[in-house]
C-alpha cells in the first residue's frame, strides 16, 4: 500500500478557485492535501490540464476525490513498434 | 531510405511536388529513442535558416551539446522524469541522459521521414543506393522519451506538450501501448492537442498482426499506420544434400560457407530441453551443433540472439524457420554468422529431410539484393489488423507503406542486431515493422503540408487516404502475406499510400475539433472524460442526437448486430461531406460490394462543385440482412470526376 507509482493528474481548470494567481499553484496546493512528500514530475500545459506524480495508491485515490480533480490515471508504459 | 522514394513514385515525379523551400518550412517531430546528429542524413548543407516559427531547442546532456543541432536537426530534447522515477537513476554508462540515440530505432525512423540525401548508402552493400527521407528538405525535431527500459506516458505526453510548445508540424510516434479508451491513452490525448494545433499525428498500427483486433493508436484524430513490402528482397538459399533448394532471406556479410556442405541439425535435437527448438540464450549442447548448420525455429527470443546462439554453441550456420505465426513473411536480419531465414512451408520440408535423412547436409548462398519482386506491395504478416477494438465504426488502420526491410540511418553506439556482443557498427541499417511504415507517412504529410499549407491534417490524411492503391503494380488486388489471399481494409485501410496521387486529391473529408468532439458525445463519454481528453469544458447537448457514423471520416466500418439471427435486415446510415480542393467538377459516385450479403445505397448519386472549398453532403445507406457473427464482407465507395477518384474503403462486420 505505501509503494508509489506515476499518476497523471487531470485537472478541470476552469475550476480553480478565484484565490489562485496561477494554476500551478493550485496543482501544488492539490497534491500537497494528499501527500507531504509527492513530487511533481512534469506539468502540462498543452495536452492536458494537470500535472504527473508519484503516489501511493491510497494518496492517489483521496486525490481524486479533490474538488477540481477530473482523473488520477496510473502511467502505462509503451514500446517501440 | 532507398528504393522506398522510388517505389512511392516520389523520384519519377519529382516536379510535381513543392518547391524545396516550402518543405524546408515544415518540421517533422519524431519521438522516440532519439537521434545520432553525425548521422549523414542530417547534413545541412544548402538548408536555410531555422524556419522563425521554430521555439525548440537543442537540449544538452550526456555527449549533447547545444550546438549538436544544425540547419537539419532543429531540436532536440529528452523526457527521463517519469522513466527515473519508477526505474531509478539512468546508469549513463549504458545509456545517454540526452536526446543522443544508443539503439537506433530513433534515427532510423527520423531519417525516414525526413533524411537528407547521402549517396552511396548501403548496410554490408545490400540495398545499396542514394538514401533519403522522404521530406528531404523537411527540418527534424527529435524527441527522446524511450530508453532501455521502456517508454513511459508521463514522458511521452511531456514530450508531446513540449513538441506543440516548439511548433512541429507533423509528429510521428512509432510506439504503442495497447487499447486504451482514448481518455486513458497519453498518446491519444496528446494527438488530440496536437490536432487542434493543426499538428498532423501519424503513428504506427503495431506489430500484433495477423491477429484480428490487434491495432494500437485507433483515435480517429490520429493516422494510424500498418506496414508493407516493397519490391526489395535480400535472398539466401539453403541448398540440402538431397539436391533440393529453398529459398529465404538474409542481411549476413562475412566469411561464407563456401558453398561447402556442412553437417545439418534440428536445435530442437541438440538441446536437453523442451523448447530447444527456439534456440533460447544456453539451450544448445555445444558438442552437438559444433561446425553444423543449425535449425531453429523462430519465436520467443530474437531472431538475430537466435544466430548469436548458434554460434556461441560452435554452430558455423543457422536457418531460421518460421512457425505458423509468421507464415511465409520474410524478415531479413544481419545475423552474426552465416544465417538465412526461411518461410514456414520451406521450414517444414527442411525439417522433414533433417528427420529423414541420416546424414543431413546443407549450405547456404547468399545472393545479395534483388528488386523488382512481385507481387509488391504486399500486406506484412506481423502488421496489426482491425476490427478497431475501441470504436468498431471507424476503420483502422487509415493505409499501409513500407514498413518490412526498411534501410535508413542508423545510431554509431550500436550494431545492427542490436546484439550488446555485436561490435559491427554501421551508418545504415535494415530493420522491419510499423515502426518503419509510420515515418514514411510522417514524411509524406509534410510534403503535403508544404504543397497545401491550408490543409487541415484532417484533409491532408483523406488525402492519403482517398488516393490510396488497393492494387499492386502488377494489377492485381494487395495481398496479405499471412494468408497468400487479396489483403481486405482490416489489412490494409483504405490501401498503400500514393503520394503523388494524393497532392491533387480532388476531395478531401475534413474534420474539425467540434466534429470529434461531438464523436466524443456519440461515444457517451462523461463531461469529465472529454475534458480529460480535449481540455474543455463541451458539454453534450442533451437535446441533439449524436452519432459516430456522423464522424466524416474517409472510410467505412459498419457493425451490424444480428449474429446467428434469423431473418430480417438491418439498415445502417453514415452521412458524409465532402469538400472541394481541386477545380469545378461533378463528381459521379460508383459503388462496389463484395458479396450479396449487403448493399450500399448513396443519396444523392451526383455532386457538383463550382467552388474551392465547397463542401457537398451525401447520406450512406447500408442494408444487410442476417449473418454469421463474425461475418465480415467489403465494398468500397468512389467518386470520380473522371480525372480524380475519391476512393473509400467499406468494411461491414456482423458481431
Amino acid at each position: 500500500a505505501s509503494e508509489r507509482k506515476t499518476y497523471i493528474v487531470h485537472m478541470a481548470k476552469s475550476k480553480m478557485p478565484a484565490s489562485f494567481d496561477d494554476h500551478t499553484y493550485w496543482y501544488h496546493s492539490s497534491l500537497e492535501s494528499v501527500s507531504d512528500s509527492a513530487e511533481m514530475l512534469y506539468t502540462y500545459n498543452n495536452v492536458v490540464h494537470g500535472f504527473s506524480t508519484r503516489l501511493t495508491a491510497e494518496e492517489a485515490q483521496s486525490l481524486e476525490n479533490q474538488p477540481g480533480i477530473l482523473s488520477v490515471l496510473p502511467e502505462l508504459k509503451y514500446e517501440l513498434h | 531510405t532507398t528504393r522506398t522514394p522510388e517505389f512511392l513514385g516520389l523520384e519519377k515525379s519529382a516536379d510535381l511536388f513543392p518547391e524545396s523551400g516550402s518543405v524546408s518550412e515544415v518540421i517533422i517531430g519524431v519521438l522516440d529513442t532519439g537521434i545520432w546528429p553525425e548521422s549523414k542524413s542530417f547534413d545541412d548543407t544548402g538548408l536555410g535558416p531555422v524556419p522563425s516559427s521554430w521555439k525548440g531547442q537543442c537540449e544538452e546532456g550526456t555527449n549533447f551539446t547545444s550546438s549538436t543541432c544544425n540547419r537539419k536537426l532543429i531540436g532536440a530534447r529528452y523526457f527521463s522524469k517519469g522513466y527515473e522515477a519508477t526505474l531509478g537513476p539512468i546508469d549513463e554508462s549504458k545509456e545517454s541522459k540526452s536526446a543522443r540515440d544508443d539503439d537506433g530505432h530513433g534515427t532510423h525512423t527520423a531519417t525516414t521521414a525526413g533524411g537528407s540525401v547521402v549517396t552511396g548508402a548501403s548496410l554490408f552493400g545490400y540495398a545499396s543506393g542514394t538514401a533519403r527521407g522522404m521530406a528531404t528538405r523537411a527540418r527534424i525535431a527529435a524527441y527522446k522519451v524511450c530508453w532501455v527500459g521502456g517508454c513511459f506516458s508521463s514522458d511521452i505526453l511531456a514530450a508531446m506538450d513540449k513538441a506543440i510548445d516548439d511548433n512541429v508540424n507533423v509528429l510521428s510516434l512509432s510506439l504503442g501501448g495497447g487499447m486504451s479508451d482514448y481518455y486513458r491513452d497519453s498518446v491519444a490525448i496528446g494527438a488530440f492537442a496536437a490536432m487542434e494545433k493543426g499538428i498532423l499525428v501519424s503513428c504506427s498500427a503495431g506489430n500484433a498482426g495477423p491477429s484480428q483486433y490487434s491495432l494500437s493508436n485507433v483515435a480517429p484524430w490520429i493516422t494510424t499506420v500498418g506496414a508493407g513490402t516493397l519490391d526489395r528482397d535480400f535472398p539466401a538459399y539453403v541448398s540440402l544434400g538431397n539436391g533440393l533448394n529453398y529459398s529465404g532471406v538474409s542481411l549476413y556479410r562475412g566469411d561464407s560457407l563456401s558453398s561447402k556442405m556442412l553437417p545439418f541439425v534440428f536445435a530442437g535435437n541438440a538441446s536437453n530441453v523442451t523448447n530447444g527448438n527456439l534456440c533460447m540464450m544456453g539451450t544448445l549442447i555445444p558438442e552437438k551443433v559444433s561446425g553444423k548448420i543449425v535449425l531453429c525455429d523462430r519465436g520467443v527470443n530474437a531472431r538475430v540472439q537466435k544466430g548469436a546462439v548458434v554460434k556461441a554453441a560452435g554452430g558455423a550456420g543457422m536457418v531460421l524457420a518460421n512457425t505458423a505465426a509468421n507464415g511465409e513473411e520474410l524478415v531479413a536480419d544481419a545475423h552474426l554468422l552465416p544465417a538465412t531465414t526461411v518461410g514456414q512451408k520451406s521450414g517444414d520440408l527442411i525439417k522433414s529431410y533433417i528427420f529423414s535423412d541420416p546424414n543431413p547436409t546443407a549450405t547456404i548462398l547468399f545472393e545479395g539484393t534483388k528488386v523488382g519482386i512481385e507481387p509488391s506491395p504486399v500486406v506484412a504478416a506481423f502488421s496489426s489488423r482491425g476490427p478497431n477494438s475501441i470504436t468498431p465504426e471507424i476503420l483502422k488502420p487509415d493505409v499501409i507503406a513500407p514498413g518490412v526491410n526498411i534501410i535508413a540511418g542508423w545510431s554509431g553506439s550500436v550494431g545492427p542486431t542490436g546484439l550488446a556482443i555485436d561490435t559491427r557498427r554501421v551508418g545504415f541499417n535494415i530493420i522491419s515493422g510499423t515502426s518503419m511504415s509510420c515515418p514514411h507517412v510522417s514524411g509524406l504529410a509534410a510534403l503535403l503540408k508544404a504543397a497545401h499549407p491550408e490543409w487541415s491534417p484532417a484533409a491532408i490524411r483523406s488525402a492519403l487516404m482517398t488516393t490510396a492503391n488497393t492494387a499492386c503494380k502488377n494489377g492485381q488486388m494487395i495481398e496479405d502475406i499471412a494468408t497468400g489471399k487479396p489483403s481486405t481494409p482490416f489489412d490494409h485501410g483504405s490501401g498503400h499510400v500514393d503520394p503523388v496521387s494524393a497532392l491533387n486529391p480532388g476531395l478531401v473529408y475534413d474534420l474539425n475539433i467540434s466534429d470529434y468532439l461531438n464523436f466524443l458525445c456519440a461515444l457517451n463519454y462523461t463531461a469529465s472524460q472529454i475534458s480529460s481528453l480535449a481540455r474543455s469544458n463541451f458539454t453534450c447537448d442533451s437535446s441533439k442526437k449524436y452519432s459516430v457514423t456522423d464522424l466524416n471520416y474517409p472510410s467505412f466500418a459498419v457493425s451490424f448486430q444480428m449474429g446467428g439471427g434469423t431473418g430480417g435486415t438491418t439498415v445502417v446510415k453514415h452521412t458524409r461531406t465532402l469538400t472541394n480542393v481541386g477545380s469545378a467538377a461533378t463528381y459521379k459516385v460508383s459503388l462496389h460490394s463484395q458479396s450479396e450479403s449487403f448493399k450500399i445505397s448513396v443519396e444523392p448519386d451526383s455532386l457538383t462543385f463550382t467552388e474551392l472549398n465547397e463542401k457537398k453532403s451525401y447520406a450512406v445507406t447500408f442494408t444487410a440482412g442476417s449473418m454469421p457473427s463474425n461475418t465480415n464482407s467489403f465494398g468500397r465507395i468512389e467518386w470520380s470526376d473522371g480525372k480524380h477518384i475519391v476512393r473509400s474503403p467499406v468494411a461491414i462486420s456482423w458481431t
